[in-house]
């Protein structure tokens, strides 16, 4: 079975946050995106010559004795390239768990040559079912099937500073990473992990989503993305300009004197301050916002990447079908 | 049950393509629109 799907690699170019997973008996290590924007696990394999792959861990299913291969293919078509592999099952040591018989894409070719410069070998879904290419069954969905862990939830902590202390916690939530209460959010559409929202607003001003609109979730994005043109006005307010590389330069002095961002979701407000939609690295500043390109027909929709859950513990709960939020501690 | 998996913070892929002179050439190359992550038939 070959199912096309389409993703865009460029949402992994500001990608900070990974962790290392096991596959097969002994182990082989790999670093994956914890991606809830896509449901897939997959990474690259010893049958894949491609530029990209020679600068990664591959896995050999030859080394494995728990490995069992299948007769379906996997495509995941990237903006850049594809990525295309074979399908098998193994064992999945994930922080401590060991998902036996899961379904993994091997790949064979890798979207772009520009991966070679990937600090991750692969990506590991937590998205809904509904969205895997070839019907795969997500990790978390086959932990949850085999009974190996005790709620059918995972929750998310970004780290604002260190280079340690962000978690994936599968089954259980840790009041310790917040403050104040989780506000329940539920879920609008299952496939990703989509919600909806009230409003946009800045300094008390409607900037978008006037009407409410929807938005996703998505640990596998790392900025705050919507549609063109409401990011055009966000980002000709806060005084930012395109550079050549691509980014939205801003001075570094206005994360003193502009004002928060709030999303207003479900009736709650969730502001977003310039410390966090302003990103600082090496003494230059950039916007944490992205325009981005879709159907129109699909209304309003906002992405909230890592920058928003740096400043909001998220829990995503597959048992009642709702987000929960609350400020970091 | 619950387990905790620990994230470690890297450089961005960005980060690596620009110390190694690549990012102009990708974003060229490639068009950039992280919505259509969202919309992979439309993409």
């Amino acid at each position: 079975t070959t199912l096309m799907s389409d993703e865009p690699l460029q949402n992994y170019l500001d990608m900070e946050y990974f962790g290392t997973i096991g596959i097969g008996t002994p182990p082989q290590d790999f670093t994956v995106i914890f991606d809830t924007g896509s449901s897939n696990l997959w990474v690259p394999s010893i049958y894949c010559f491609s530029y990209a792959c020679t600068n990664h861990h591959r896995f050999n299913p030859q080394e494995s004795s728990t490995f069992q291969g299948t007769s379906k293919t996997l495509s995941i078509a990237y903006g850049t390239g594809s990525m295309t592999g074979i399908l098998g099952y193994d064992t999945v040591q994930v922080g401590g768990i060991s998902d036996t018989n899961q379904i993994f894409g091997l790949s064979e070719t890798e979207p772009g040559s520009f991966l070679y410069y990937a600090p991750f070998d692969g990506i590991l879904g937590l998205a809904y079912p509904s969205i895997s290419s070839s019907g795969a069954t997500p990790v978390f969905d086959n932990m949850w099937n085999q009974g190996l862990v005790s709620q059918d939830l995972f929750s998310v902590y970004l780290s604002k500073d260190d280079e340690s202390g962000s978690v994936v916690q599968f089954g259980g939530i840790d009041s310790s990473y917040y403050t104040g209460t989780l506000n329940w959010v539920p879920i609008s559409v299952e496939g990703y992990w989509q919600i909806t929202v009230d409003s946009i607003t800045m300094g008390g001003e409607p900037i978008a989503c006037s009407s409410g609109c929807q938005a996703i979730v998505d640990t596998g994005t790392s900025l705050l993305a919507g549609p063109t043109n409401a990011v055009a006005n966000i980002q000709s307010y806060i005084g930012a300009s395109e550079t050549s590389y691509g980014s939205m330069a801003i001075s570094c002095s206005s994360i003193n004197s502009l004002p928060d961002i709030v999303f207003t979701i479900n009736g709650i407000q969730y502001p977003v301050p310039p410390t966090a939609y302003i990103l600082q690295s090496q003494g230059s500043c950039s916007s944490g916002f992205q325009g981005m390109n879709i159907p129109t027909a699909s209304g309003e929709l906002w992405i909230l990447g890592d920058i928003f859950i740096r400043q909001y513990y998220t829990v995503f709960d597959r048992a009642n079908n709702q987000v929960g939020l609350a400020p970091v501690a | 049950t619950t387990y905790k998996v620990s994230l470690t913070r890297k450089k961005s892929l960005r980060q690596n393509l620009i110390e190694n002179g690549k990012l102009k050439d990708f974003l060229q190359n490639h068009q950039y629109n992280i919505g259509s992550k969202y919309f992979p038939s439309e993409a």
